[in-house]
């Protein structure tokens, strides 16, 4: 018996020129029969997972010969954000390497590339109203992210079904954006007088959020995601505190000592910026932990590693979007099956009621922060590792037995470390076929 | 399989495949043709997948363009 072909059928407006979105439909069904096999999409974001599903089916057997067992599929993603976070500011990413993990997401079918691009150590973002934020807050010249590189980031995970969310974390985390903005941070002081050190962006001026209305209308129009992330964790308060000008604001917004209430007045007038360019908002824990003033379609991403569960329950009690990030910190590595841990996480295995959980937690991510991932390690690094995390978030609830899991992942590194990703091996065993990598 | 499908039922039957033959079409009806490059990209690419190996083993003499 043979195969011929593999006919794909698009049954709804295909969406091919589209960009996907948080409610794009990743469904599909897979007939496998002689002579010919059906992939039925309503779009094509269906179809993608599809022909990823059919090349997964067809091995080769021991003589060489392709083969595949007579088989039929429906399936359908359990979460509808699925992300693995990338920092290209602790280090500089090579074009290549984003490419490559935008391979490995697609053959795991990952659907949202949160790109932490900026941070306190560079800004290698080229902006086009602002280049001298990249001219003189990168590494270097040549580790920026031209407009050019960007566009090809955004259609080549296009192509693959994945979005594209940037993220420009505010007020904190920003060192490297004083380097080519004058007056955008927040001067320090020490003992009544100015030091050199700057702290998080100075939320009392007027002249930060025209700034940021310009800044935000560029990246609103590059990026072109519905959401874009804010960031807004880990706010040194200290240098604020330090600032006479900063306290003699907080006096007349009669925010007496509190600092989270002036962190609250700057993120929602960030918010109001992003709101007034119709995107939406992703935001760190921390700023629904300090009672920001948050639109209703706000998503909040949980990322501390303690009392994930209550913080997630919190959230969606309070009817806000979340996406979890806290147990899947992969940055940090531990010898032997770590991968185990991140697999028997059940993102909804909190106190709450059914539908709340169903439709307010959209999703995760698998996180790698770039401390000490850089293009030599970040592969090795994520993968197989995060596949753990792509199969909790695309596949049922049921779908849980480790040892089932183990040899389906084993043969899923293989199948990676043949199409050129250096994926980690989980233990001890061997491919079928040894690839140079 | 990974990630695992919602449902899957796979027969102990076997199809053969010949590489050189095989082909990734649109089907009559879909909405989506030759003009949809995300589409025509993504049969390239899985076509690869699939074959690229072989495809290195016995040149490009024997692969056919999907």
């Amino acid at each position: 018996a043979q195969l011929d072909q593999l006919q794909v059928s698009i049954t709804l407006q295909s969406q091919c020129d589209f960009f996907p979105t948080l409610s794009s439909d990743e469904s599909y069904s897979l007939l496998v029969q002689e002579p010919v096999a059906f992939l039925k999409a309503n779009r094509v974001w269906g179809a993608l997972r599809g022909l990823e599903t059919f090349s997964q089916l067809v091995y080769q057997d021991s003589y060489g010969a392709f083969t595949i067992n007579e088989s039929s599929i429906t399936d359908l993603p359990r979460f509808a954000h699925r992300g693995i976070l990338i920092d290209t500011s602790r280090h500089y990413l090579p074009m290549k390497t984003i490419f490559k993990t935008l391979d490995a997401m697609a053959f795991n079918k990952f659907n949202v590339l949160h790109w932490h691009v900026v941070d306190d150590q560079s800004f290698p973002y080229q902006s086009t109203a602002f280049p001298e934020l990249s001219n003189k807050g990168s590494y270097s010249l040549s580790h920026v992210y031209t407009p050019s590189d960007v566009h090809m980031v955004l259609e080549y995970a296009r192509l693959r079904g994945i979005r594209v969310i940037p993220e420009f974390d505010t007020p904190g985390h920003t060192q490297s954006w004083g380097k080519g903005q004058k007056n955008l941070l927040t001067p320090c002081y020490s003992e009544r007088k100015q030091i050199e050190k700057v702290g998080p962006i100075n939320p009392t001026l007027n002249t930060t959020y025209t700034f940021f209305k310009t800044f935000f209308k560029e990246i609103s129009s590059v990026f072109p995601d519905e959401y874009i992330h804010l960031g807004g964790d880990e706010v040194d308060f200290e240098c604020w505190s330090s600032n006479p000008k900063i306290q003699n604001f907080m006096k007349k917004k009669g925010f007496g000592n509190d600092f989270t209430k002036l962190e609250s007045f700057y993120i929602k007038k960030i918010l109001d910026i992003i709101k007034s360019l119709k995107k939406g908002s992703i935001v760190w824990q921390e700023v629904f932990d300090d009672k920001v003033e948050l639109q209703p379609d706000t998503v909040v991403e949980v990322w501390k590693g303690e009392n994930y569960l209550e913080e997630l329950r919190e959230v969606t009690s309070s009817g806000y979007k979340a996406i979890l990030s806290a147990p899947w910190y992969l940055d940090i590595i531990s010898y032997g099956q770590d991968w185990r841990q991140y697999y028997i996480v059940d993102p909804l295995n909190f106190q709450g009621s059914e539908k709340k959980k169903q439709q307010l937690v959209i999703g995760g991510e698998a996180c790698l922060w770039g401390e000490f991932v850089d293009a030599t390690n970040l592969i090795p690094r994520l993968w197989p590792r995060a596949s753990a995390v792509g199969e909790r978030l695309w596949s049922p609830a049921t779908v849980t037995d480790l040892d089932n899991a183990y040899s389906r992942l084993v043969t899923h590194r293989c199948r990676m470390v043949s199409r050129g990703i250096a994926a980690q091996p989980l233990f001890t065993g061997h491919c079928d076929r040894e690839h140079k990598m | 399989l990974w990630p695992w499908p919602s449902s899957v039922k796979v027969s102990p039957k076997l199809l053969n495949i010949a590489a050189e033959n095989f082909l990734i079409v649109h089907g009559p009806n879909s909405t989506a043709g030759p003009s949809c490059p995300l589409l025509q990209e993504a049969f390239r690419r899985y076509y690869n997948y699939i074959f690229g190996f072989h495809k290195r083993l016995h040149g490009p003499a024997n692969f056919q363009d999907g």
